[in-house]
């Protein structure tokens, strides 16, 4: 992914000082959204970036398994200029990306069955209530699917752009067209679909006709590969960029 | 799966003539729920009962593009013992099943970005005003997660029970035992899980020892098999239940 957007401050309107905040969404749930925004988060710091990662799948909150990350975030206080304090709250610093997920907060086996107005309110928090401090970029990996939370959350962020993830089944991929759809009609625009988990189950290049017929750029494809599974298994998706398995993803 | 539930006409608290009314949830998306739920309704037909099924994965809606079916409700108007007339939607009839979805509605590529109070109304037409008629089971493919209109939909039906399924990986995993725990707080008794997808790949044995940790019935495993996918993608998933892969389900 050469991610090369000049994004204006895409984060200035909440207020905060990112470059680019780039979402990874999907239609589907299990096509490997988060693992693709981890892949990302760690493929940017690779580079040299500054990185965030905001883990907004509320009801799947994947983030903190796969990284690995068990601290909590803190809430501090700050002193304005003015002299009012205001609280605030500092994320997870793991692996040098800066994290935030529901998942911290709500032990691992706990059903987050709140509704729409309590979610809208806890993500506004988790975006511009969060000192996510200088950043080049804050990757928000969306809930699944065309709900409230997904609406809410791309309208509320002046995104730079999403990456639309899928799988190389038709179901996964007319979830993925309705996904496009969506961020169309809030206006974001689309960098790319990403098709993941090709190989001879799932079947492949179903996503690239896609992207052609969606006149959106095709950012390629990643195997289905028992290591992607056991790194995320096993609370380490850094590791898989730390071997050979890079070249697959770029 | 010999779900031989007695549910006490558990359809009759909205008015239905349906002896059992089961849900088929995950909490994870993408883990083969609209699958099994298929398989569960054309299993459960070629057992000889007289079988609905509702697809309220409404972000999703997979049920008409894997079986197949084009039609569209029709709404009838039905006339009242005391007289007055009431408008009925009559649920499409395909390969023996009642299907109803609001993949029927909507066309393929469109995303539904209703917000929960709109979508509550919606199930409950699909629910209530639907005329199901006399049925053994009334299938529900529930919509991933534990948020609004899964929590909704759980209390609005009295359901026989609720079947969990997920895949091998630890974070569907995760996602499954939060499911299950959303079913236990609104007094839905779980049937048990199905371990779908289980192989080389994604791996095996996770959901049946989360089944004895969770004190619940393990119902099986279905094998990760192009056959599956390539039925469910060509709207042909009726094949898989003339084929000896009915075995694999059993
Ligand atoms: N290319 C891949 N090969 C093998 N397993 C994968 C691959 N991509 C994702 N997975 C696994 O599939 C599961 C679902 O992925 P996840 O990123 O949680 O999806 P989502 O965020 O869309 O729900 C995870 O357990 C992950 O490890
Ligand atoms: N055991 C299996 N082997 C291979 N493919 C499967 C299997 N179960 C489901 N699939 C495929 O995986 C995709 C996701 O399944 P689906 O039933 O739509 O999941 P969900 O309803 O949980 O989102 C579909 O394309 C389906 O054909």
């Amino acid at each position: 992914y050469t991610l090369n957007i000049k994004g204006p401050e895409s984060g200035a309107k909440v207020g905060l000082h990112v470059k680019n905040m780039i979402a990874v969404g999907s239609g589907k749930g299990g096509v490997g959204k988060s693992t693709v925004a981890a892949s990302l988060a760690y493929g940017l710091q690779s580079l040299g970036a500054k990185v965030g990662l905001l883990d907004a799948d509320v009801y799947g909150p994947s983030i903190p398994h796969m990284t690995g990350s068990t601290g909590k975030p803190e809430v501090r206080e700050h002193l304005n200029p003015n002299g009012s304090v205001v609280q605030r709250i500092h994320p997870v610093e793991h692996d040098g990306l800066k994290l935030m997920s529901i998942g911290f907060l709500v032990p691992e086996g706990e059903a987050i069955i709140w509704r729409g107005p309590m979610l809208h309110k806890m993500l506004t928090q988790f975006v511009a209530e969060t000192e996510w401090g200088e950043l080049d970029y804050l990757i928000v990996d969306m809930p699944p699917g065309t709900g409230d939370v997904a609406l809410t959350l791309s309208q509320m962020l002046s995104l730079a752009g999403a990456v639309v993830v899928c799988t190389p089944q038709k179901v996964a991929l007319l979830d993925a067209v309705k996904a496009i759809g969506m961020y169309q009609k809030v206006n974001i625009p689309i960098l790319g679909m990403v098709e993941n988990m090709t190989g001879e189950i799932f079947g492949r290049g179903g996503a690239e006709q896609a992207a052609v017929d969606q006149k959106i750029p095709f950012l390629g494809e990643v195997p289905i590969e028992a290591e992607v599974r056991i790194c995320g298994d096993e609370r380490r998706m850094k590791d898989l960029f730390t071997e050979e398995s890079k070249s697959k993803v770029a």
